[in-house]
């Protein structure tokens, strides 16, 4: 899988949609 | 380059003797098997793996007495509401959990031994319309559940004694979570499928719903049954009970897909087909491997990395198959058929 398939590739993308999403 | 792609499966390459016999139990008393799993019991300072079977009235406890050979210890008996699955909880010792109800889940029950008065316990966790549930790492049970109005996602604590500490409430989807799998590898993170078809992610830890991405239409009411992060991808194993056969794809049992949690674009990576001829299937997974009861009465055994059907047990001349569960531990699978003889087989 590759980014042209699926996007940005974040490593964090835990965190990062943890800080993102309403509490 | 193939995203997904078809493994060709012959019969003829499958390795009967991926699957030993080792042992086989039975229950003289039962004629209504309806789940099978093991269980870490300790007593006199020994720790065993132990085998539990659910009738619908009654659960047992198997010890292993000698080689090949296992003896049933403790017997509960259950009140009106039948057992309809058994729960197993990771890293848990000395405890069984049950989900007991009619066409759906009413009732989660814990049943334990109490060694100070030399007695059998049963221990009520949870009422209600339940949709599913899952044993968590560290004692712990989600589940899910609607009133008319709304859902509810629960995470219960579970004592060594059976009791229930506070519970925390994951944020609830709009539609109705059908199957949870634990995100391997990341502590605090919890996945689910609804019954629109739809992953969704929470973070365990704070109860937010992180992001919601569909699996598409191909498949309808796939059931998630393991995840797990790696490079910034979430791996999600589904098994897919009514998929219908097409050209391009087979009929799928099982696949691996792999989601971009930023974007919710997906792709699949493996995909685990039926064999040939075969149809129906209620499926378990344990690290790579899968396991499925097929309506013919064989059980099918795929690795789920290589996307190939590995071992196909066919009926027993007995009886055909009716559960196929893998033990908590090691590669053993646990075949059982109605009438309550369950055979363990090494994978």
């Amino acid at each position: 899988c590759s980014e042209s398939d699926l996007g940005p590739i974040s490593l964090n993308w835990f965190e990062e949609l943890s800080a993102e999403a309403p509490p | 380059d193939i995203a997904e792609h078809l493994t060709p499966v012959l019969l003829d390459d499958l390795r009967e003797e991926s699957l030993q016999l080792v042992s086989k139990l039975k229950d003289s008393s039962s004629s209504c098997a309806v789940d099978v799993s093991t269980v870490w019991w300790e007593a006199a300072g020994s720790r065993e793996l132990c085998v539990v079977t659910a009738c619908e009235s009654f659960v047992s406890l198997w010890k292993p007495l000698a080689p090949h050979c296992w003896g049933k210890v403790y017997t509960w008996q259950l009140g009106e509401i039948p057992v309809i699955q058994l729960v197993p909880l990771p890293d848990t010792c000395n405890l069984v959990c049950i989900a007991l109800g009619d066409l759906e889940i009413g009732e989660i029950r814990l049943l334990l031994y109490s060694s100070e008065n030399d007695s059998l316990k049963q221990s009520l966790v949870k009422t209600g319309n339940i949709k599913a549930v899952l044993g968590l790492r560290d004692r712990r049970l989600v589940s899910s559940s609607r009133t008319r109005q709304e859902q509810q996602v629960e995470i219960v604590s579970l004592s060594e004694t059976g009791r229930t500490r506070d519970g925390q409430t994951l944020m609830p989807p709009e539609e109705t979570v059908l199957a949870f799998a634990e995100v391997e590898g990341m502590r605090d993170a919890l996945v689910g499928t609804t019954a629109v078809n739809s992953i969704v992610v929470w973070n365990l830890k704070t109860g937010q719903l992180l992001k919601k991405m569909h699996v598409g239409y191909s498949y309808p009411t796939s059931i998630c049954h393991r995840a797990y992060s790696d490079s910034g991808l979430l791996f999600v194993v589904l098994s897919h009970p009514h998929a219908k056969e097409s050209e391009c794809c087979g009929n799928p049992a099982f696949r691996v897909i792999a989601f971009n949690p930023r974007t919710a674009r997906s792709r699949g990576v493996v995909f685990s087909s039926l064999p040939p001829g075969h149809a129906g299937r209620q499926g378990d997974v344990t690290g790579a491997s899968a396991a499925a009861v097929l309506t013919s009465g064989a059980i099918a055994v795929w690795d789920l990395l290589l996307g190939q059907c590995t071992a196909l047990l066919p009926p027993d001349p007995a009886g055909p198959w009716a559960l196929a569960r893998w033990a908590t531990t090691g590669a053993c699978l646990l075949a059982g058929q109605r009438d309550g003889t369950i055979s363990l087989y090494r994978y």
